[in-house]
């Protein structure tokens, strides 16, 4: 389960707050995943008091809203992060990027499902530069629609579809796949950027401007034990 | 630090933090789960005044007692006149049916009678969170109990943040808190904080709204 309780002295005007809140909570706790299991308890509360004074938020519109909201959305994704680097059993903090696509909502789909994909993270575990794992992942993540065959998904064009790992020493990128072709992909630097606890996958779509981000962990033997002991 | 906290964690533990003007915390032993015998399993999170206040909630077909109690209360409130926050870890209080329901309102109910203010006729002022097992009650005498103890615990300071943080952990390894401070266009002057604690570590792909 995910709870979270975030307190401002800011004042905000309560007709404003939920949709802030909101908003912060779809960048930040609505982009993680663990283990792919959503919980009946989930819960993120914002309170403000307006304690430190000044002048109450009251207007969507207003310069202090924006700075408010951007302020709020990166303290979530702060807090978010932290819970992502205590998945149980995890020993890998991965940031999934799905950049060029059509649209935002199918770079989240898409995003999402990379972040729940049981063997994506076990291959992360293992420390497998396995973009083929990666691909069939981006390539199913639309199925759940339904009604709508895969040969209609519009975000994801093989031809075009590229992955590639960022590392976390922000050296260069090692390219997996360009353009639907696989690259000659030097092992021994692959397994080098897997050995860092961080590691950005990212996905580009070659179709549009819209991004995602989704941040996620390995699954390790730890988890099973874990949950294989933790009883209702 | 904790030396029950693996090694590698610890950097995620603030040693100091800026914390919201009016705001009081304490993390508090109750045992909600009978083995735990001196680890806070109940956190508490108050305004000096009445806040503004939202909650965003899963979107899981089978809520938890607490979820609801808690969106219902937002609602009647218009997200106005909030002034606490009780949560308990070690029982989630989830598919408990009318009894589950009514120790979540309960809960509330204690936490909101720590407070002298007025009754505005809109009900509780306490948003109610438990994380834990599933299909299980709470220890709701354990736990009512208990809130006057930590009312009377609440503090402002550092180590009260942090374990008030650890008090909502479960399997969870390390407490997750943080605090910052930004400023404001229209009032420069003025040095704003805001602090969060959050736990997680399984059962994690929320979908809330």
């Amino acid at each position: 389960t995910l709870l979270g309780m975030i307190a401002t002295d800011a004042p905000i005007a309560p007709t404003l707050l939920p949709s802030l809140l909101t908003t912060a909570v779809n960048k930040s706790f609505n982009s993680i995943s663990i283990d792919g299991d959503t919980s009946t308890n989930d819960t993120v509360a914002v309170l403000a008091n307006g304690a430190a004074g000044g002048k109450e938020i009251t207007s969507e519109s207003s310069e202090d809203h924006a700075v408010f909201q951007e302020t709020l959305t990166s303290f979530a994704i702060d807090l978010a992060k932290l819970v992502v680097r205590d998945g149980e059993g995890a020993t890998k903090f991965v940031t999934i990027r799905v950049t060029e696509a059509p649209s935002e909502v199918g770079a989240r789909k898409i995003a999402s499902t990379i972040a729940r994909s049981p063997l994506v993270k076990t291959a992360l575990y293992g420390k497998d530069a396995n973009w083929g794992r990666i691909l069939c992942a981006t390539g199913y993540s639309q199925i759940s629609e339904p009604g709508q065959p895969i040969n209609e998904v519009p975000e994801i064009v093989p031809e075009k579809t590229s992955v590639s790992f960022i590392p976390a020493d922000g050296s260069a990128e090692l390219k997996l796949l360009v353009n639907g072709e696989p690259e000659s992909v030097d092992e021994v630097r692959a397994a080098e950027i897997l050995e860092h606890e961080d590691l950005e996958i990212l996905v580009r779509l070659g179709g549009g401007k819209e991004e995602a981000v989704y941040w996620t962990c390995d699954y390790s033997h730890e988890y099973i034990t874990i949950n294989g002991d933790y009883r209702t | 630090l904790d030396s029950t906290i693996p090694a590698a964690k610890q950097k995620y533990i603030p040693t100091s933090g800026t914390y919201p003007k009016g705001f009081l915390v304490s993390g508090t032993h109750v045992g909600v789960k009978a083995t735990n015998k001196s680890t806070p399993d109940l956190a508490f999170l108050a305004s000096e005044t009445p806040c503004a206040a939202a909650a965003v909630f899963t979107k899981n077909k089978f809520q938890a007692a607490p979820v609801t109690v808690s969106r219902n209360m937002l609602k009647r409130r218009n997200n106005t006149g909030v002034r606490s926050i009780i949560v308990n870890s070690g029982c989630a209080n989830a598919v408990t049916g009318k009894g589950g329901m009514e120790d979540a309102e309960k809960m509330g109910e204690e936490a909101d009678k720590c407070f002298e203010q007025p009754q505005d006729g809109k009900g509780g002022s306490s948003i109610v969170m438990s994380t834990g097992v599933i299909g299980q009650r709470l220890p709701i005498q354990k736990i009512l109990r208990k809130i006057p103890t930590a009312y009377d615990g609440l503090g402002s300071s550092h180590d009260h943040w942090l374990t008030a943080a650890r008090a909502i952990c479960t399997t969870d390894t390390f407490p997750k808190l943080l605090s910052r401070t930004f400023t404001l266009p229209s009032s420069p002057s003025i040095t704003y904080s805001l602090a969060g604690m959050t736990k997680g570590a399984g059962m994690i792909h929320p979908n809330m709204a």
